[in-house]
């Protein structure tokens, strides 16, 4: 499971 | 992109036309938090500020520099065109209380280090929490134009429709992003009441009151 930020998310 | 994340976005583009749709209809921007509309500004700047830096897609962008632009633009109509239907002397809640635990929790929780990193964490938590003084005006007052409630009611419903965006997110890419999620799940629960009433009374064609 990666832990990291969703840069596609708003 | 998925249905859920898709529909939450929409859901979150609808709040900003519903509220400004209020404010131009009935020439006032009573009932409205300029502390909440104020935070969103911050919450805006500092999360979609990458804009600048980073390409994601043309859906991103186009987003972005939407919430960017209409938050600032409400604001614009509430401290300018339609000041004197803004009342400062129920929009009372202590913004600070908000920020100084906020910015402590970004310096904590992140996923790097950097400025623009603590920034994006900051953003996310001061987002989960920037309707409180929308929240607390309610509360004050007791009721709300119905039109109201429709913002708050998609802006709520932006939020938790992240929610199974996320579980579907876990499943179908085994991507899971902590901080973004505590505080999505903090921010729908801050709506757990409001969505009660509002199901409960403004559905079914009544006021939005408070109980005494």
């Amino acid at each position: 499971m990666d832990q990291q930020r969703a840069k596609d998310e708003l | 992109m998925n249905l859920f994340r898709l529909f939450g976005d929409l859901s979150h583009l609808a709040s900003i036309f519903i509220l400004l749709h209020k404010i131009r209809t009935t020439r006032s921007c009573r009932g409205i938090s300029f502390k909440t509309q104020a935070l969103y500004v911050a919450v805006f700047v500092s999360r979609y500020l990458d804009i600048l830096w980073e390409w994601v897609s043309l859906y991103n962008f186009v987003m972005k520099v939407f919430f960017i632009a209409s938050s600032c633009f409400i604001l614009y109509l509430m401290k300018m065109k339609y000041r004197p239907t803004h009342d400062p002397s129920i929009d009372t809640f202590r913004v600070e209380f908000l920020v100084g635990p906020c910015a402590l929790l970004a310096l904590i929780f992140n996923y790097k280090f950097t400025f623009t990193e603590v920034l994006w964490s900051l953003s996310i938590f001061l987002e989960s929490l920037a309707i409180l003084p929308q929240l607390f005006m309610l509360q004050r007052t007791g009721e709300a134009e119905t039109i109201t409630t429709h913002y708050l009611a998609a802006l709520g419903a932006y939020r938790a429709l992240y929610i199974p965006n996320w579980i579907y997110r876990y499943f179908s890419e085994g991507v899971v992003d902590p901080i973004a999620v505590t505080a999505g799940l903090v921010q729908t629960a801050l709506y757990a009441d409001f969505f009660y009433v509002y199901f409960t009374t403004v559905i079914q064609g009544q006021k939005f009151e408070l109980p005494a």
